[in-house]
């Protein structure tokens, strides 16, 4: 997935 | 979630605790700089706006209430309970020299030209930086308590263990986050000075002092 559908980190 | 990510995450909620814990046994805020302390409420806010539209987990979520409650709490607490304790005099870095270059920066980069992901890109940004007044006050006065130095060795493990978790979801999940990567690079070398004296001295039992 791209990073900006996702931002799971904290 | 892996290995990585979860010390490093438990090495920031850590952080926290310590420095929370540091004022009330102490009952002082001193050396602490209360400009990087309101950065990070900054960085929290902008960051977790997608706790009102995008679920995670449950881990996730509530990871995101602690960091900024336990954020705001520490303002609330210097602001208030420990004031007096509080030194503007050597708090003096110039926080619009970070606010200003993370807004143009997060305007240029961001996955998508939109408010939240704006937001999102300069939380990353200004978290890169947040804890330059901190390391500034510290070399103003030279010195610190061994508990202040505890609670900054703990913040830098949580930025160093982000390298190897992206280093795992690369070759795991193919993910790779090029703006979280490169501020976290960063923000992680701003820890090496800190580091070297952390290692040589407080974990030899000495004082956390400065080379004059």
């Amino acid at each position: 997935p791209a990073a900006e559908e996702t931002h799971d980190e904290l | 979630m892996n290995l990585f990510r979860f010390l490093g995450d438990t090495a920031h909620l850590a952080s926290i605790l310590v420095l929370i814990h540091k004022m009330h046994t102490t009952k002082s805020c001193r050396g602490i700089s209360f400009k990087t302390q309101a950065l990070y409420v900054a960085v929290f806010v902008t960051r977790y706006l997608d706790l009102f539209y995008r679920w995670v987990s449950l881990y996730n979520f509530f990871m995101k209430l602690f960091f900024i409650g336990s954020s705001c709490y520490i303002l609330f607490l210097m602001k208030t309970k420990f004031r007096p304790t509080q030194d503007p005099a050597i708090d003096t870095f110039r926080i619009e020299y970070l606010l200003g270059p993370c807004t143009v920066i997060a305007l240029i980069f961001n996955y998508k030209f939109s408010p939240t992901e704006i937001l999102w890109s300069f939380s990353i940004f200004l978290e890169s930086v947040a804890i330059l007044p901190q390391l500034f006050l510290l070399q103003r006065t030279g010195e610190a308590e061994t508990i202040t130095t505890h609670y900054l060795a703990a913040l830098g493990i949580y930025r160093a263990l982000y390298i190897p978790n992206w280093i795992y979801r690369y070759f795991t999940e193919g993910v790779v986050d090029p703006i979280a990567i490169t501020a976290g690079l960063v923000q992680t070398g701003l820890y090496i000075d800190f580091f070297y004296v952390y290692v040589t001295k407080v974990l030899q039992g000495q004082k956390f002092e400065l080379p004059a």
